[in-house]
């Protein structure tokens, strides 16, 4: 599955990765 | 919590110890979002604990384009009820013992 990294200009990184379809069904 | 419809849960393990943790967001929810979203998938970030602030992280992830700026407020507390949840039970495992 692919992920996806954006670095905000303060630095801080983000990996956007798929959400696992269990987790959406959790609650 | 409040059901803020953006989830906000641990990408690893708590040892108690670190001030710097993994955390990982999504939207279960985008109708609970004022702004229209577009549906990125998981974002995975990393948090201090001690010297960090949900907003501004939040305020980050809008200037990132994952939110648009009027749901700011929305994510952000979204992080700080994880952050809450997760000093809470440290505090509660130091008051205990273990």
């Amino acid at each position: 599955s692919a992920t996806a990294q954006v670095v905000h200009s303060a630095g801080r990184r983000f990996i956007v990765s798929p959400v696992p379809e269990a987790r959406l069904k959790e609650q | 919590a409040e059901d803020t419809g953006v989830r906000v849960e641990l990408n690893e393990e708590d040892d108690g110890k670190k001030s710097s943790i993994a955390l990982k967001l999504w939207v279960e929810d985008p109708k609970k979002l004022k702004g229209k979203y577009k549906d990125t998938g998981a974002i995975e970030f990393t948090f201090d604990l001690v010297n960090e602030v949900p907003e501004v992280v939040a305020q980050e992830m809008v200037e990132s384009g994952f939110f648009l700026d009027c749901d700011v407020k929305i994510v952000g507390k979204s992080i700080r009820d994880r952050v809450a949840l997760l000093n809470w039970k440290r505090e509660r495992t130091v008051s205990t013992g273990n």
